[in-house]
């Protein structure tokens, strides 16, 4: 079972 | 003041093409190097980066950063409306209300011109780092679209697996599996065709085949794709212009 990561998590807003 | 030619109005729609349809509000911010844009689809887990330098203008000027906020779907419409061999350019004043875009078919003296209200669109700038990569892959795009394309049908998940000469591609879903092995190599006659891999770390990662299908549209841009994975951060997938380049970065999924 896989679960889906988001962009968010790497790289912060600026 | 900003006027941007395009030589053909095919690049740009060939641009808006490539990402329209995993992002729909986008901001273009143009400045006196060129423009770029960025955008995160809805599930956060694209991210697009868009820059268009001046070379890939026929001509340029924008003598005041300017910010023009465009629904997707509509600007296509606008795009439809004018022909690919057409020039193109776009014409806004410093705080525009709506951006124009003018096409001209120099054969015919014809002149189209079409203004597109613009809106105020909020959305983050994310500080995209220079990553380090494990690997880099540059290939065809062709085959790269065809490859996802296939395997799509399988599962809604996509694996790469790249050691030292091995990129294996499979899918292994409900209805069967598939995989795809290539080697990389160098056609001496057809370099456009060649497949060339740098290999620090070997890598196994997974993807949601939704999001490559979406990338894959970018391949009307460039015969190649540049492909660079890391193990520890989102995927980034290439296509180059003439000068600048249309970017996605995938999230990848991870085993629970």
């Amino acid at each position: 079972k896989s679960k889906q990561s988001t962009i968010t998590e790497f790289f912060p807003r600026e | 003041m900003l006027e941007a030619k395009f030589e053909e109005a095919s690049l740009f729609k060939k641009i808006i093409d490539g990402f329209k349809d995993c992002v729909q509000l986008v901001n273009f911010q143009c400045k006196e190097d060129g423009i770029i844009a960025q955008a995160v689809d809805d599930s956060r887990v694209l991210l697009v980066s868009l820059e268009i330098g001046i070379e890939a203008f026929q001509e340029y000027r924008c003598d005041h950063p300017v910010t023009l906020g465009i629904d997707l779907n509509s600007l296509s419409k606008v795009l439809r409306c004018g022909n690919n061999s057409d020039t193109l350019t776009l014409i806004a004043d410093d705080t525009p209300d709506s951006v124009l875009l003018l096409f001209e078919d120099t054969k015919k003296d014809r002149i189209a011109e079409y203004s597109l209200k613009l809106m105020d669109i909020d959305a983050d700038f994310l500080k995209i780092e220079e990553l380090a990569y494990d690997t880099t892959l540059l290939m065809p795009s062709s085959e790269f679209t065809k490859i996802v394309r296939d395997l799509s049908q399988f599962s809604d998940s996509l694996n790469i697996m790249i050691t030292k000469e091995t990129i294996k591609f499979v899918a292994d879903g409900d209805i069967g599996s598939g995989s795809v092995i290539l080697k990389p190599f160098v056609n001496m006659d057809k370099p456009e065709e060649s497949i060339k891999l740098e290999m620090d770390q070997p890598v196994d990662l997974t993807f949601g085949s939704k999001y490559l299908q979406d990338i894959v549209k970018g391949s009307a841009l460039s015969e190649k794709v540049g492909v660079r994975l890391s193990s520890e951060a989102p995927a980034l997938f290439q296509f180059d212009l003439k000068s600048g380049y249309l970017q996605f970065f995938l999230a990848p999924k991870f085993n629970d």
